[in-house]
C-alpha cells in the first residue's frame, strides 16, 4: 500500500498575514526553526507561502523592501491529506521546493508535508 | 539493494569562504536557486554551511550581522558517496536539517545531498 501524505506530514504550521512585515516573518522562522511560513487572509485562508529564500531576498535583492507581500510566492503547489506520498514527493522535485502546504477538503491548511518528512519512508536499518 | 548517496545526490555545489559578508552569500543563494552553502578555507576544505536559514537571522536577529563567520554552523553534518541513503536520511531528521555535504575519502566536498533528492527513491506511480 503506497504511504499517504498524512501518514508522514507535520500538523503544526507557523502562519503569517501578509500585511505582517519581513522581520516578524524573520522571527517567526526562527523561533519556529522552520524554512516555511503559510499566509492566510482574515478568512483563515492560504493566499501565498514564505519561506527563508524568501526573506534572503530582502537580503540579497533590492533595497527597502519592507512587507511580507513583497516576496512570498502567492501561487502555492499544495497537496492534500489523501495523496500519495510519492505524486507529492515528485511535485517538490518538479518545482525545486521543499514543502507543500496540505490543504484539508473545506480549504483549510491542515498541516506541511517538507521533503525532511520523505525521510520517514526510507528503510529502517539499525 | 539499498541505495547509496552518490546515486541520488547533486554534484553541483555553491561554495563561499567565512570572511565574505552576509550579501555575498544571500546574492550567491538566489542566483543558485538553492537554501544551501558550503563554507570553505583557502586550501578548499570544510569549515561550515550557511543556509537561507542563517541569512534570516540577519534580519530577525541582532542587528549589526556583516560575515557569513557571524552566522554560519561550523559543526556541520556531512554524509559521503558510499553511505546508505536510509542512514543519511535519519541524520536530516534527527537534526531538523534539509542538507548533507557530501565529503568524499580525501576530504574534499564532491556535492550535496538534500531531502529534496529523497523524493527520487520514493516510488514511481504514472
Ligand atoms: C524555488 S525554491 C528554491 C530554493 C530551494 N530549493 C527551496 O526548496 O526553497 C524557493 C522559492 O520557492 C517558493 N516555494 C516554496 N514552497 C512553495 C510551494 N509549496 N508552492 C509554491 N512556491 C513555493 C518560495 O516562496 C521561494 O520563493
Ligand atoms: C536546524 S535547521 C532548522 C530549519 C530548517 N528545518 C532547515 O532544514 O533548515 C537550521 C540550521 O541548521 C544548520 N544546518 C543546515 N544544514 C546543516 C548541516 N548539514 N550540518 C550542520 N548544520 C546544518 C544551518 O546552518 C541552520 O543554522
Amino acid at each position: 500500500h503506497t504511504p499517504l501524505v498524512r501518514e508522514i506530514m507535520d500538523y503544526e504550521i507557523v502562519t503569517i498575514t501578509e500585511d505582517d512585515e519581513i522581520t516578524t516573518a524573520a522571527k517567526k522562522l526562527l523561533r519556529g526553526a522552520t524554512n516555511h511560513l503559510t499566509v492566510l487572509d482574515r478568512e483563515g485562508r492560504l493566499t501565498g507561502i514564505v519561506t527563508t529564500y524568501d526573506v534572503t531576498k530582502a537580503v540579497g535583492g533590492r533595497e527597502g523592501i519592507r512587507y511580507v507581500k513583497e516576496i512570498m510566492t502567492r501561487h502555492v503547489i499544495t497537496t492534500y491529506p489523501l495523496e500519495p506520498v510519492d505524486v507529492a514527493a515528485r511535485k517538490l522535485k518538479r518545482h525545486n521546493i521543499s514543502a507543500l502546504p496540505v490543504v484539508d477538503p473545506e480549504g483549510k491548511v491542515a498541516g506541511m508535508l517538507t521533503a525532511i518528512d520523505l525521510g520517514k519512508l526510507i528503510g529502517r536499518r539499525e
